[in-house]
């Protein structure tokens, strides 16, 4: 089982 | 004052289309070296880049850095109302609240202005870091778009693997299973450089809407590393891109 990950998890805020 | 000039309707309608659907509203960054956008979908799961140049623009001029803010689908609306041959316009005084778009036929006999309300968009920009892609394919944007839908229809969930040998797609449902393979061609129209083999798995319902842009390039550059967003990429001409970056499912 997988579960989406958010990008925001990647890149950080500027 | 921003004033920008393309030759032709038809490349801001294939921009716009490789956006809209990812994108309801978006803020347009414009400087004096072209026009950028950065924006995350509604889930927060990809995100869009796009860039380009001020030398795509038949005429470019940017006093001062301005953001527009605008409603995608609103500005799709205006731009059915052209013609793709038509030469495009787009101004916007400092600090105005409207964009105009005025369109002129290849002919020159006519022409068409539009008022589009500007939206006061409160979007926020992320670091995008430089990565360091273990495995980059190069593929017919036709063939991605292709692939993508074909294994929609299978499974949510798309597994992406890359190896020395090729690039596999791979989709697994209730009603059966699919695997697509491509390996590089002599001709060159598919390439794969691999420095590690990475296997992700992603939502194939981000993977065809990024296919929106197929009509912007003949090719797509798919790039990937373990454990980071996959970056697909459509060079928009010469003169720039549109990337979009998608987060990989992870095991729970």
């Amino acid at each position: 089982k997988s579960k989406q990950g958010s990008i925001t998890s990647f890149f950080t805020k500027k | 004052m921003f004033e920008a000039r393309l030759s032709s309707t038809a490349l801001l309608k294939k921009i716009v289309d490789a956006l809209k659907e990812i994108l309801h509203q978006s803020t347009l960054d414009c400087s004096d070296s072209g026009i950028q956008l950065q924006a995350m979908d509604n889930s927060h799961v990809s995100l869009v880049s796009m860039s380009l140049r001020s030398d795509c623009f038949e005429k470019y001029r940017c006093d001062r850095n301005l953001s527009l803010g605008l409603d995608l689908r609103s500005l799709t609306k205006v731009l059915k109302c052209a013609s793709g041959d038509d030469a495009v316009t787009i101004k916007s005084a400092d600090k105005a609240d409207k964009l105009q778009l005025s369109f002129e036929s290849a002919s020159m006999d006519r022409t068409a202005d539009y008022e589009l309300r500007l939206l006061n968009l409160d979007q926020e920009h992320l670091a995008i870091p430089e990565t360091d892609y273990a495995c980059v394919v190069h593929m017919p944007a036709t063939e991605f778009a292709r692939i993508c839908r074909d294994l929609s229809t299978f499974s949510e969930s798309v597994v992406i693997a890359c190896t020395k040998d090729g690039i596999k797609f791979s989709a697994n449902g209730e009603m059966g299973s699919v695997n697509i393979k491509l390996s590089e061609t002599s001709k060159g129209d598919v390439s794969v450089q691999v420095e590690e083999p990475v296997t992700l798995s992603f939502a194939g319902r981000y993977l065809n809407t990024f296919t929106r842009a197929t009509p912007l390039s003949e090719k797509v550059k798919i790039s990937m590393a373990p454990e980071v967003p996959l970056l697909v990429e459509y060079p928009i001409e010469d003169y720039g891109y549109i990337r979009y970056y998608l987060a990989p499912k992870v095991d729970e």
